[in-house]
């Protein structure tokens, strides 16, 4: 038996919105820890982790581990049918083929419940290290959003440089190229306006402008985004969930044969 | 010539 109240229902509406079109189908993982998923895209160079911590659901009961393999567009087809100020309940039984999500609007006049269809899904779970990383960049999440979309206009690709002078993103394309940089900048009113920039070693490493602008899809989750890079290696892309827990997309960056 | 390598290349499957 599964059963998982969580208040602030549109949260869950904007997770589905920032992993359905990276993500077709994946298994989300229930335990005493939390509600969470890791899948891959189809072409495996990108992978989405979501943790949605015990604690922060008003109601977590979960008798026993348990799986659930969803199709993540018809997911989001249902959370869809959930008001942006509905309590969401996700409900299983033991060995049951369905998951039920009930919506209850915050003066109770009105519940509803949406029963779908469970499927089974053989997926690749990855283990991923905690990783130190050569520099770790923290800045707006609409800034990055922005960025992004912009490049995407004139590039395929993005470089994305760490170095003193702060974190150089860059594009080049058929009618010409594109660098934006943003230093360093604390002080600045609200804390969730600053860009900071923790750097061992310069990094340099070039993705593909389709993947992080999938990631962006994340950006009403948070106000910030914190982007983890390190020489030769998957970047991480981190939406942090009120009090919850995280989004984290990895992506293989394109490196020399 | 640039390549992204899947990300099996990189961690471990569990």
């Amino acid at each position: 038996m599964l059963e998982l109240r969580l208040v602030q229902g549109s949260l869950l509406k904007k997770v589905l919105e920032s992993i359905k079109e990276l993500v077709n189908d994946a298994n989300f993982d229930c335990s005493s820890t939390g509600f969470s998923l890791q899948a891959m895209d189809s072409s495996h160079v990108a992978l989405v982790a979501l943790l949605l911590r015990s604690e922060g659901f008003e109601h977590y009961r979960c008798d026993r581990n348990l799986s659930m393999g969803m199709n993540l567009n018809n997911m989001a087809k249902m959370l869809k049918c959930a008001g942006n100020d509905d309590i969401i309940t996700i409900k299983a039984d033991d060995g049951s083929d369905t998951v039920t999500f009930m919506f209850e609007s915050p003066t109770q006049d009105k519940i509803s419940d949406f029963e779908m269809k469970l499927m089974d899904i053989d997926s690749e779970h990855l283990g991923i290290p905690e990783a130190e990383y050569d520099a770790i960049v923290r800045m707006p999440s609409a800034e990055f959003a922005r960025i992004c979309k912009d490049l995407s206009s004139i590039g395929d690709t993005v470089v994305i440089s760490v170095t003193k002078e702060g974190v150089k993103f860059s594009t080049k394309g058929d009618i010409g190229a594109a660098n934006i940089v943003c230093r360093q900048n604390t002080t600045v009113d609200k804390p969730d306006d600053a860009t900071v920039i923790e750097m061992k070693e310069p990094v340099s490493l070039q993705f593909a402008l389709r993947y992080t602008n999938f990631f962006t899809k994340a950006t009403p989750l948070s106000s910030t985004v914190t982007i983890s890079l390190s020489n030769e290696l998957p970047v991480v892309v981190e939406y942090k969930i009120a009090e919850m827990g995280y989004v984290r997309f990895y992506l293989a960056p394109k490196i020399e044969e | 010539m640039r390549r992204q390598f899947p990300l099996t290349f990189y961690f471990a499957m569990t």
